[in-house]
């Protein structure tokens, strides 16, 4: 997937986004990490990105944006950009009666965007 | 333009006021971060656990390495996964410090109070107690092993007719000051399940006295070694019962 750094027009990129968690007053009871990566996908999906390895978040979505191409869509619906791979996060923390939990929460970063 | 409104993340418009658009997108992810920790708001610390004794049970649980600089990293708790689809079960480490109040009958009483994640249907897969013994001079001579038994009974609350009975028993041979464990997960699933939270404990001590050997229950002048629990709980549902069935 491509990364938003402004140097690609607009197109479905993943837009990097940190919290440091003592910036937020969090870090008094989330020990671990130090704070989150609340990556997010935005950008536009045009017809022409269909053909682009690795911009379809779907092996179906590959199959429907060569029908598109071909003039033979199902439909007028447009693409989104969407997550396409994320990752879990392990955090460790205290719960309000001071116990100390420690999970592995799935899904819970954007590593990659994609169009659907 | 019409097509845009089909599909909810298609061009988004970039607002003037980006610092708006950060105040959102920082209330966003904590209300994220909170549902998917299934709170409803963030805990209110008023008195945090002693640095020492948090630093000790993430040690001893190798949950987590504490860094020169304090943070702490953390491994998986599985230790292999490295993307969401490889973890099919959201298990969670649960470690709970030893308290006392006014309903524990004697020095040798203590309760957890046990979380369990803001949901009923949590599995115990396994739950362990953790104690300190500290070797006291004057025992038997240097280098030989100063053997006590260990009884650890559930500990009704007075308030509830103060009965107590055996959990586990455990011979321990000890050659220096240090923790050992004690397995308790029938007893804490015992209280999970009937929707407690609470888990009242008495440890015994058999031949302690005469081996100069101390076990540290709640000592506020000793936080380093305060007693914790240990539970390892995976998030109960059907389907995974059944494919176990």
């Amino acid at each position: 997937g491509l990364e938003c750094d402004g140097s690609n027009g607009g197109l479905c990129c993943r837009q990097q986004f940190y919290i440091d968690f003592r910036l937020i007053g969090w870090n008094d009871w989330i020990i671990a990490p130090a704070g989150y990566y609340g990556n997010y996908c935005e950008g536009s999906c045009p017809a022409y990105m269909a053909g682009v390895p690795g911009s379809a978040s779907s092996f179906h979505t590959a199959v429907v944006n060569q029908y598109r191409m071909r003039g033979m869509s199902p439909g007028s619906v447009n693409s989104c950009c969407i997550p396409t791979k994320l990752s879990t996060m392990s955090m460790l923390y205290f719960d309000d009666e001071y116990n100390i939990v420690k999970r592995d929460v799935p899904n819970m970063i954007v590593e990659e965007c994609g169009c659907a | 333009p019409q097509a845009q409104e089909s599909c909810a993340s298609c061009g988004l418009g970039r607002p003037d006021d980006s610092d708006r658009v950060d105040t959102d997108f920082v209330e966003a992810v904590k209300r994220h971060i909170l549902s998917r920790l299934q709170m409803r708001q963030r805990p209110n610390i008023t008195h945090p656990i002693p640095k020492a004794a948090m630093v000790t049970a993430l040690r001893k649980l190798h949950a987590g390495k504490v860094r020169e600089d304090g943070r702490v990293e953390i491994p998986h708790l599985d230790g292999q996964a490295a993307y969401a689809n490889e973890v099919q079960e959201e298990t969670s480490e649960i470690i709970s410090f030893a308290e006392t109040d006014d309903s524990t009958l004697s020095k040798s009483s203590l309760f957890f109070l046990i979380s369990n994640e803001g949901n009923q249907n949590l599995y115990v897969q396994q739950a362990n107690l953790w104690l300190y013994f500290k070797l006291l001079p004057g025992g038997p001579e240097k280098g030989l092993r100063r053997k006590v038994t260990v009884k650890v009974h559930y500990q009704e609350p007075s308030s509830q007719g103060g009965g107590r009975w055996p959990l586990v028993e455990k011979r321990v041979e000890l050659k220096r000051s240090g923790w050992h464990t004690f397995p308790l997960s029938e007893a804490v699933r015992a209280v999970l399940g009937k929707g407690g939270r609470r888990q009242d404990l008495d440890v015994r001590c058999e031949g302690c006295e005469a081996a100069s050997v101390v076990p540290i229950l709640v000592d506020p002048a000793d936080p380093s070694h305060r007693p914790f629990l240990v539970v390892r709980a995976r998030q109960a549902d059907g389907k995974h019962r059944i494919r176990k069935r």
